[in-house]
């Protein structure tokens, strides 16, 4: 649907806005490193779809808080400017479930969106097997 | 800012693109000239210029508003989540996310909240975010760059930052016509130059 103004929006779609599509992120606040939490592969494959894990697998994620998801949380957090803990706080969670473009911020395996920033170019490193990337 | 893998470009002979819009999507005049003003931003501070076509044989950038999955292995998931998504040059693929509430106001040139809380989204905020793709630019860590991947509902980010213009300018000079560079834009003023 298209408005042509705000005050167009009917009040009540104001009110009953859409809860975002990965509000559901929220209550995996807290974990880190060891953890199995229903959810987490739902998390791999948000970092997958934005190039955060280069693996080939095609969604047989577990729940298991492990290197690959560590390694993705650490990049994930760099490129975004947060402090790099690679745990899942509470700042890392609210950037992640902002509306967002659909392109990926790590393609084929590196990084350069804080390159402008003088990061060194970030190598998926540790547990994000580098396989191969989906060219569009 | 950043370069898609292997920094492409639109070819030097091509610095006249011309964009057409999905015929079956039946878009407005008033949502057309949203993807108008966005294009002006990047002709302000580049030597490309944007041209509309009603014929998608001409066109060298093809913009489409879809619904789930649309063929191009990257399915879009309803409201809110992925807004859209563009492909490097010189592909010209410009995908939207049929299933959001868009917002298509002229809301002038600058950065600001619209509502508290909505799940609209800025249509042109989204068109100056993805033709930064379409020319080449990729994703940026500078919050205030209109290559930043996010963007909360009911913001409006238009305004091109210093970031933006440097980037661009990388791979294609600044506009000849005007005055516009990342020099004198500190932090995406309003560009001056071009036709304005």
């Amino acid at each position: 649907k298209f408005y042509l103004n705000v005050t167009s929006i009917p009040p009540l779609q104001i009110l009953n806005a859409t809860r975002g599509a990965w509000d559901y992120f929220h209550k995996l606040a807290g974990c880190h490193a060891g953890d199995r939490v229903s959810g987490l592969s739902k998390l791999k494959q948000y970092f997958r779809r934005f190039g955060y894990i280069t693996t080939a697998a095609t969604g047989n994620f577990t729940d298991d808080f492990d290197d690959v998801l560590e390694s993705a949380i650490r990049i994930y957090q760099k490129n975004f400017d947060l402090k790099v803990t690679g745990e899942l706080d509470a700042a890392t969670l609210r950037q992640i479930v902002l509306p967002r473009c659909g392109n990926s911020d790590v393609i084929d395996g590196s990084s350069d969106m804080n390159a402008g920033k003088g990061f060194q170019k970030t190598a998926m490193t540790a547990g994000a097997a580098r396989i191969r990337t989906t060219k569009r | 800012y950043s370069f898609f893998p292997g920094k492409p470009r639109w070819p030097a002979r091509k610095r006249d693109l011309i964009y057409a819009f999905v015929p079956q999507n039946n878009l407005t005049e008033d949502v057309k000239r949203v993807f108008s003003r966005a294009f002006d931003r990047w002709a302000n501070v580049t030597p490309l210029r944007f041209t509309r076509s009603g014929s998608l044989l001409r066109a060298d950038i093809v913009i489409g508003f879809f619904s789930g999955d649309h063929g191009d292995g990257e399915p879009f998931d309803g409201a809110m989540g992925t807004l859209a998504h563009a492909s490097s040059p010189p592909t010209g693929m410009f995908h939207l996310d049929g299933d959001e509430d868009w917002l298509i106001s002229d809301g002038g040139g600058e950065n600001r909240r619209i509502l508290s809380v909505t799940s609209l989204v800025d249509l042109e905020s989204v068109a100056v975010h993805e033709i930064g793709h379409l020319l080449g630019l990729g994703h940026s860590s500078v919050k205030d760059a209109i290559m930043y991947p996010t963007i909360a509902g009911g913001d409006r980010k238009v305004e091109l930052a210093k970031d933006d213009i440097e980037g661009i300018q990388h791979l294609y000079g600044g506009n000849p016509d005007g005055t516009a560079s990342s020099e004198n834009s500190s932090r995406g003023r309003e560009t001056s130059g071009g036709a304005e």
